[in-house]
């Protein structure tokens, strides 16, 4: 059974898909078989590993066309890496999935049976609630939460985690829950004083890894290439390293 | 009749809210009696006019409690500058309107009173489409998009302009979109090739003013005062402020 994780915040631009990337190329590179699921309809983390998702099939055609799983997973810069797009029709997901409750109990499947087929699962929310990212949260073992080191970032924090923690107690497993810090720059005072907020009041679910603001990070974005392989000696890539590490030594002391 | 100006883009992170707040405080500064309307479950709007959200009754207290609207708009900074939170039960506003359909009429007649009892409305959209942003941005005459000068935000865009062409089109007046590049630092090269990338493909759409990347916005943030107010004479203000006239102009014209 694979590991899944979820990165998720409803805040908007914190990092969540730089992140989602970054992380998989990194599981993928040490050999572990690894699969981005790009739940957002904008589809950031599809072309951020240079996939053009133009009218390729994703999650919605398994869904809702019962496409198979194996022919729609897109591989990328390494050979364990893939991406699964949201794909056709996946402005219609979340109307179809409401109007059809099979269709609910289809999604769950999928999940289960994505998590079998890889090592490692990686979930890229998009910044709001809803029946899809809901659904993938309560499958996952871990949720990632980045929060960008500005003030509007830690305003909607504990209801976001209220909401997440409710969400947890609906799904089968145990859930852990880890807050990173992204963009952080440490001769700005206010990022410094967000900082300084967060391990107050979050100090129990905050990772030790601080992701800083690098513009490597946003320019590889551009490029369609992970800056793990467009630029590991980058600042960026080496908090991403220490993230990679922290959490999966999280989940070897379970 | 007022102005209702909506402030949308499902990419979370591009300056919504910042831009809502200093448009907002310059509309209210000549005059003009202005209502800022925050449609996010997470409050940025209204903490960053430095109204304390806790419990306070807003939208959500209109539409489902009856309250009356001159009791719930809360006063800011200057005598014509008003915020109305979404307010206490706003995590359930949506599932309420989806199960008791009368609701939704009773919305867009709220909508339009609000719109008659002030010269401005400003709507802050959250990152994403639903029932709450659509029926708001249905009811505006004119639709800014701010675009962040980074890769991923213009990913998305084309499908964006799509939707929202597709929900202005069932709405009673001609709509104005206008897109406003924001964050652009003219010394990045990132920045300067998306800012290119945008003049090519949406040269229509595009405003003339740019909002620069200003460490100042994201402070006043901190502080709950508008950037307008705390710091008049910095670079993200006067950009504000022409983006404030551009848009007015765009209204006289009409
Ligand atoms: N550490 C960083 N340093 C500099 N830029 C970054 C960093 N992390 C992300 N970015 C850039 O900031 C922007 C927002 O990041 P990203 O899109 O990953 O956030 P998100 O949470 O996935 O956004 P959304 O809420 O829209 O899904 C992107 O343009 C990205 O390239
Ligand atoms: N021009 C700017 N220069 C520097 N920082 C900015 C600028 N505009 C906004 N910010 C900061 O960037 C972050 C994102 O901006 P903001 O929250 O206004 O975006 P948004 O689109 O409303 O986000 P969401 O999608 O979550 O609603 C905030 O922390 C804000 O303080
Ligand atoms: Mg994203
Ligand atoms: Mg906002």
């Amino acid at each position: 059974m694979g590991y899944v994780l979820a990165i998720a915040n409803h805040k908007g631009g914190v990092g969540k898909t730089t992140s989602a990337i970054n992380l998989g190329t990194l599981f993928a590179l040490t050999g572990r078989k690894t699969l981005i699921l790009d739940l957002d309809l904008q589809g950031n983390a599809t072309s951020g590993l240079g996939v053009r998702k133009e009218d390729k099939p994703g999650l919605a055609s398994i869904l809702l066309d019962n496409a198979p799983l194996a022919d729609v997973a897109c591989p990328c810069y390494c050979d364990d890496l893939f991406v699964l797009p949201l794909g056709r029709r996946s402005s219609a997901i979340e109307e179809e999935i409401r109007t059809q409750p099979l269709l609910m109990e289809r999604l769950e499947t999928i999940l289960d049976q994505i998590a079998a087929a890889w090592d490692y699962v990686i979930l890229d929310c998009p910044p709001a609630f809803g029946i899809l990212p809901n659904t993938a949260i309560r499958q996952a073992q871990y949720t990632c939460i980045p929060v960008q080191c500005e003030f509007f970032s830690i305003e909607g924090l504990t209801a976001m985690l209220k909401r997440l923690q409710e969400l947890q107690a609906s799904g089968a497993r145990s859930p852990r829950t880890g807050v990173v810090l992204t963009m952080y720059t440490a001769t700005d005072e206010h990022s410094s004083q967000v900082r300084a907020e967060v391990e107050r009041h979050f100090s129990s679910l905050l990772l030790k890894s601080i992701i800083p603001r690098d513009p490597i990070l946003s320019q590889s974005a551009g490029l369609g290439i992970p800056a793990v392989i467009q630029a590991p000696e980058s600042l960026g890539v080496r908090a991403y390293l220490e993230l990679a590490w922290e959490i999966l030594n999280h989940e070897r002391q379970e």
